[in-house]
């Protein structure tokens, strides 16, 4: 049940522009049920090898060209998908790469390769038509050659060559278990194809593309969202639901992806913890990975090298919130390991302040993530509440960080990022400075609205059953 | 939670992951937003598509058609001041307020709870078979001084974290809770008073629970809320 849409390669939210106005747009179909159907009518056609689909009008533009044709541009877009035929747009090949429709046109020997229609200097048979694919000095494959596309050159002394163009197979390696995973290969090791991962059919799923925008759940590309052993995709088989992809490991196993590894705490999601933690959070002893009980698993050490799924230490080989393992314990079968302290991802202190910092009055302008803070005169990225002239009292100099509000947290700012209106500042308390204790006896409070609860917990208690 | 009770408590709210999975507590202190724990989440950076709070059922795993369910996405994460262990969530939309649905009060700032005081834990988290998985467990705990705790604690308790007393029984927050509230009775009212850490061991029977003090992170939580 493959469907129309596993011939072509999307790029979302995206127009493919053509610069020369005579060419003039195309006509638009309206009301077409989906990016499918406007698949299956720009499928058969010779001439068409793309098409956009208006997500909010459901329209389908059917287009001659590709983003490789000359005279056109991508361009961001707010209501248009581009769906570029992949035999068209892929820069490696499938099998022999007969139908392989790339703009290569240099062979191995680094010589430039002739013009179909030409039949000089290198006089030949193979006249372009539309269905042949025979374009100008692309390279191809018009007789299935085994070696895959090839050209006539432009080497009177040299008849053919092959192009090179690398099998998707070989185009991309995997390391460790392939989570990093972004190439071409769109079939199982069984051979079957897969499933597109923006589609529920024949096999729905929970791997939404939208909701794992780090995964690159792309078209029907063979992919390791879950942490399984290696890349995988579900298939066009209703009875077969998903299958590993044989695919090429790059060097050697052992050497964990880019993170560093730590030993006393965790960073991020726990994937480079390397520490010997060994219970959960709730004091249960974890299971040994190499064993499969109490909990039978898929995660055998030696199909995880470079996780060190070493004894029953808490690891994160699955990209799972934080380290986690299986449990001694029957009735759990697995718990983070969040008693582990996590690291600190602040930077290191670059000044110290006394009491909550209101007279700070050093040039420290970043923030403790280390970004730059935002001039206290400027209205962008964020208008700021306090400035130079609102509060003259705290020397509101440049970028520098400052405490205006007396905030008891220390001297913050304003900062560059969009996304972060402000932060606390690469400082902290000196040495020397003792803050008051809160410790104080209570003192009255007053409640008007919040924290009521209605009917109180033990009224409601006595109705339970 | 260990050693609790299905019960229930409205401002109390479930963080899910992108897979729907239920991974740790928060508080509702204004309708669009939520109090949690920093080790709930791998960086103050993190991509949130996916990430949703659910509020207004007492189910680990409600139904779709569930009456009070609310389900609202993440939208903005702000980390706490250094050391609070606290995390500011941002809701996409404001909560509806309701009978399934209610804020919780926050402390004034710098405010020390008294000793003796009746608080309770609520949270979806680990029961060590001590309750009902399927539900909200909740859990009455008595607070006590730092001073009393650090005898136990020799003397690591921070001023900016506060304690519980040493049960003979396991009753106590676990994994799964993480973010929760320790929402204690004071004049009339539930007040916000601590959020639960992970502890070296969970519910460890007489060994005082630390939580973190609210009160001391007030001004921030004003803060991040206006700006």
């Amino acid at each position: 049940q493959r469907s129309p849409l596993n011939d072509f390669q999307t790029l979302r939210g995206t127009e493919l522009q053509h610069l020369l106005h005579a060419e003039g747009p195309r006509p638009w179909q309206e009301d077409v049920a989906d990016a499918e159907e406007c698949a299956r009518r720009c499928g058969p056609l010779l001439d068409c090898r793309a098409f956009h689909y208006n997500v909010s009008s459901h329209g389908c533009q059917l287009l001659p060209w590709t983003q490789d044709s000359p005279h056109t541009q991508l361009q961001r877009s707010g209501r248009c998908d581009l769906f570029q035929k992949k035999d068209y747009v892929q820069t490696c090949i499938m099998d022999n790469g007969v139908k392989y429709r790339g703009t290569v046109a240099i062979t191995t020997g680094g010589l430039p390769c002739q013009h179909w229609s030409h039949r000089f200097p290198n006089d030949h048979r193979y006249m372009p038509t539309l269905r042949n694919g025979l374009e100008e000095n692309f390279c191809r494959n018009p007789d299935g050659d085994p070696r895959g596309p090839w050209c006539y050159t432009t080497d009177p002394a040299v008849r053919f060559q092959s192009c090179g163009i690398k099998s998707c197979r070989e185009a991309a390696c995997i390391w460790c278990n392939g989570e990093d995973y972004r190439g071409a290969v769109d079939h199982t090791e069984s051979g079957r194809e897969c499933q597109r991962w923006d589609l529920q059919r024949p096999h729905p799923h929970p791997f939404e593309p939208g909701k794992f925008l780090d995964k690159d759940l792309d078209d029907n590309y063979c992919r390791n969202p879950d942490g399984s052993e290696r890349p995988w995709c579900y298939t066009t088989d209703p009875q077969v639901e998903r299958e590993f992809c044989d695919l090429p490991r790059c060097g050697s196993e052992t050497q964990p992806r880019h993170e560093a590894t730590t030993l006393n705490c965790f960073r991020g999601k726990g994937e480079g913890y390397r520490g010997t933690a060994n219970t959960t959070a709730a004091g249960v002893p974890c299971q040994r990975w190499d064993a499969q009980s109490p909990h039978q698993h898929r995660f055998a050490p030696e199909k995880y090298a470079c996780k060190d799924l070493r004894e029953n230490f808490c690891r994160n080989p699955d990209g799972s919130e934080a380290p986690w393992c299986f449990t001694s314990r029957p009735g759990m079968r697995v718990a983070f390991c969040y008693q582990i302290r996590r690291c600190t991802d602040d930077m290191r202190p670059e000044d110290c302040y006394h009491g909550a910092g209101e007279r700070y009055r050093g040039s420290i302008s970043r923030t403790r993530k280390g970004i730059l803070c935002q001039r206290w005169s400027a209205e962008t990225p964020h208008k700021p509440q306090f400035t130079p002239s609102s509060a003259p009292h705290a020397h509101l100099e440049e970028n520098f960080c400052r405490n205006p509000d007396g905030d008891s947290h220390g001297p913050w700012c304003y900062t560059t990022d969009p996304g972060t209106p402000f932060d606390y500042c690469a400082l902290q308390p000196c040495d020397d400075d003792q803050p008051p204790s809160i410790l104080e006896p209570p003192d009255q409070v007053l409640f008007e609205k919040c924290g009521k609860r209605v009917p109180p917990l033990d009224q409601h208690r006595s109705k339970l059953r | 939670v260990v050693g609790g009770q299905p019960g229930i408590s409205p401002w109390t709210v479930s963080l899910r992951n992108r897979q729907g999975q239920h991974f740790c507590g928060g508080s509702l202190v204004k309708e669009q937003w939520v109090l949690t724990a920093r080790q709930c989440f791998s960086s103050c950076h993190v991509p949130l598509t996916g990430y949703e709070v659910w509020l207004g059922t007492m189910f680990q795993n409600p139904q779709p058609g569930d009456p009070g369910l609310q389900r609202v996405p993440v939208a903005k994460l702000v980390c706490g001041p250094s050391g609070s262990q606290l995390v500011l969530l941002k809701l996409e939309r404001p909560a509806t307020l309701n009978q399934h649905v209610a804020l919780i009060c926050l402390p004034p700032e710098r405010y020390v709870v008294p000793p003796e005081t009746k608080c309770e834990i609520a949270g979806w988290g680990e029961t060590k078979d001590t309750g009902n998985n399927a539900v909200l467990n909740v859990a009455s705990l008595t607070v006590i001084s730092n001073q009393e705790c650090n005898i136990k604690h020799r003397g690591r308790v921070r001023e900016s974290e506060m304690c519980t007393k040493a049960l003979l029984v396991p009753v106590g927050a676990c994994e799964g809770d993480y973010g929760g509230p320790l929402a204690c009775f004071t004049h009339d009212c539930w007040v916000l008073e601590g959020i639960i850490i992970p502890n070296r061991v969970c519910a460890r029977p007489r060994w005082p629970a630390i939580f973190m003090r609210v009160s001391v992170f007030v001004d921030w939580i004003h803060k991040v809320i206006r700006l």
